[in-house]
């Protein structure tokens, strides 16, 4: 693992006296397959380890008796520092209801994530609601109806409406029963589906969500930039769900989707049951994504 | 911008972003961009000269992969277990290959036995109406061994060409729910000793390095002798495809392009390629 690797590394460096700034280069090369083998980003990689270097050479690791610790130690506080805030309670909206829009790639999560926060806001005392926007996927509408059953929340569907009309109608009813929170589930899709991507906009326009969730799938390889930042620009998102971080995939999507979107990682997600959602803890992360 | 002049550190970058961009993953990048420094070494190699030559050695490194689509058929029924992890797109899968083969003329039957997640049954139910198939079916609730055994009892009595068994996402660190697919395996076995003749993993397509590790261990727990991956109608490249095949030699045998119901095309080793050198 990372300490181990980097110990012998710089181990191996001792005999020839005083570190050089290309030992540092050298043994970040080393990081820079970890990170990539986690799935960080190659852009995102390399101005990550471009600001890491800059530190380690500005911090006298070249005269540190243990250059390895101190390195790792630079390497996680960067990281921790990247992947943002500490974690925040979502967005309110000043009149309610407060509407949470789910939005994603196909299969990242929406749905089961969409029941996860409305048992979390149940948890929290608060009254939510749920909309199933989704009237594309086979079964979509009833997924949601049963989530919903399970975690006590009421689900507003309309299987002859458009995904725009059940959003809206979803906010009336919201706010004729006394919700406080509306959180509506969406079709996946691909950020290069214009007719759907502005399908989206004209759901957002309607119901004026606070939040605005991007829903990632926690084994994203590369491509986790492109659909983000398409859904950043095109949408414009608040914050970051990644799921299935319950399995061994190293989540290195946390670190691409965060450095490009600037916008924080709220939740993950980590198994199927209702229960199985976290608040983001950026440390934690980092342990991870380092390996 | 590889298009100019002599094959230098930079250019060499350069490929190494796409390679790693495509998915590809660090060890396959790197053997690679090495082959490519070895060959500079001797001759200097012009911009368009770098990728056809890159694309050869990726051909190369795919070469025991063949041409995908169906396998030969040896007997009928002739079982096929549809497993993966959460999301990847077994269901929509499984719709799609019903079709094709209802189209050929044969005679398909599903098999319902993701009895786990919520409307998963009635999803697929949709689907075999699409594909104008029949399905065998238990409760949300129910066992899917016992799912399995009526699907397959019905198979052989109705003497069907096809059966097409969905499976419940599982992560593969799960360890109890891998087990699982070892009991549907003996359920099988109980009714056709053969079957599963294929036990075809479904890969999504914009997954990373996980892919490796999603694969071997699917192998292990179940046998996976098939890959299948989805969603490569989007930008994502599916590179893992590559350190998967060259470790595993699993055939690679469909490749998912949409949602839609004909969304399923044979795969080709070209197209890794393609996707990865455009
Ligand atoms: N293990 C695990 N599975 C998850 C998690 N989140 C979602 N899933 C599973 O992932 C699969 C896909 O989840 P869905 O909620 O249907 O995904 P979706 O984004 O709504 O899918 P589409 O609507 O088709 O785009 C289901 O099998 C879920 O149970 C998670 O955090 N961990
Ligand atoms: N764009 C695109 N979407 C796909 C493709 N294959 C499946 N999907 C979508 O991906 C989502 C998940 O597909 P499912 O078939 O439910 O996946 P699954 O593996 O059965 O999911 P679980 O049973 O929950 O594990 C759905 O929205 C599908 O329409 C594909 O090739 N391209
Ligand atoms: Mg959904
Ligand atoms: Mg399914």
């Amino acid at each position: 693992e990372l300490t181990d690797k980097l110990e012998s590394f710089f181990q191996g460096l001792k005999g020839r006296g005083k570190l050089t700034e290309s030992d540092v280069k050298a043994a970040l090369r080393e990081v820079r397959r970890i990170l990539l083998e986690a799935d960080v980003n190659f852009q995102v990689a390399r101005d990550f380890l471009k600001k890491v270097q800059e530190r380690a050479v500005g911090e006298e690791v070249l005269r540190s008796v243990t250059p390895a610790q101190q390195v790792i130690k630079i390497l996680h506080d960067e990281l921790v520092k990247l992947l943002g805030e500490e974690w925040t309670p979502l967005r309110r909206a000043k009149e309610p209801p407060t509407v949470i829009l789910m939005v994603g790639l196909q299969g990242s999560g929406k749905t089961t994530t969409s029941g996860k926060l409305g048992a979390y806001f149940r948890r929290k005392g608060m009254r939510p609601i749920l909309a199933a926007c989704d009237l594309q996927r086979p079964a979509a509408v009833d997924q949601l109806e049963r989530v919903g059953e399970q975690a006590g929340v009421p689900v507003v569907t309309n299987r002859q409406g458009t995904p725009v009309q059940v959003a809206s109608e979803a906010k009336q009813q919201a706010r004729a029963g006394g919700h406080d929170t509306l959180i509506v589930d969406t079709a996946g899709r691909l950020h290069i589906d214009d007719a759907l991507m502005q399908e989206l906009t004209e759901i957002r326009e309607e119901v004026k969500p606070s939040e605005v969730l991007f829903v990632a799938d926690g084994m994203t390889g590369q491509d986790a930039v492109n659909s983000a930042k398409a859904f950043a620009e095109r949408l414009g998102i608040t914050g970051v769900i990644l799921t299935k971080l319950d399995g061994d995939a190293r989540g290195g999507a946390a670190l691409s989707i965060r450095s490009v979107t600037g916008e924080p990682l709220r939740f993950i997600g980590i198994g199927e049951k209702l229960e199985d959602l976290e608040e983001f803890h950026p440390n934690r992360m980092a342990d991870r994504i380092l390996g | 911008v590889l298009a100019d002049g002599v094959l230098d550190d930079d250019k060499i970058d350069e490929m190494e972003e796409v390679l790693i961009s495509a998915d590809l993953g660090v060890q396959t990048t790197m053997e690679l961009t090495d082959r490519l420094r070895d060959m500079t070494q001797h001759r200097d190699l012009l911009g368009d000269e770098v990728i056809t030559t890159m694309a050869r050695e990726l051909e190369k490194m795919l070469s025991d992969l063949d041409a995908g689509g169906d396998p030969e058929i040896t007997e009928r029924p002739w079982v096929t277990f549809v497993v993966g992890v959460n999301g990847s797109g077994k269901t929509t899968t499984i719709g799609k290959l019903a079709n094709m083969f209802a189209r050929r003329g044969e005679k398909v039957l599903i098999v319902a036995a993701d009895t786990f997640r919520q409307a998963a049954v009635e999803q697929i139910a949709i689907w075999a109406d699409r594909a104008g198939v029949e399905i065998v079916r238990g409760k949300t609730g129910s066992d899917p061994g016992a799912v399995v055994y009526d699907g397959l009892s019905s198979a052989v009595s109705r003497k069907v060409d096809r059966v097409l068994v969905d499976t419940a996402g599982r992560l593969h660190t799960k360890v109890n729910l891998m087990k699982e697919l070892e009991k549907l395996d003996r359920v099988a076995k109980k009714i056709i000793p053969n079957a599963p003749h294929e036990v075809l993993l479904v890969i999504d397509g914009t997954t990373g390095q996980n892919g490796l590790s999603q694969a071997k261990a699917f192998v292990q727990a179940s046998g996976v002798n098939a890959l299948a991956v989805t969603k490569l109608d989007g930008t994502a490249k599916g590179g893992v495809i590559v350190p998967i095949g060259r470790e595993l030699h699993l055939p690679v045998r469909w490749i998912g392009l949409g949602e839609g119901l004909d969304d399923l095309v044979p795969f080709h080793p070209q197209m890794v390629v393609r996707a990865v050198f455009g």
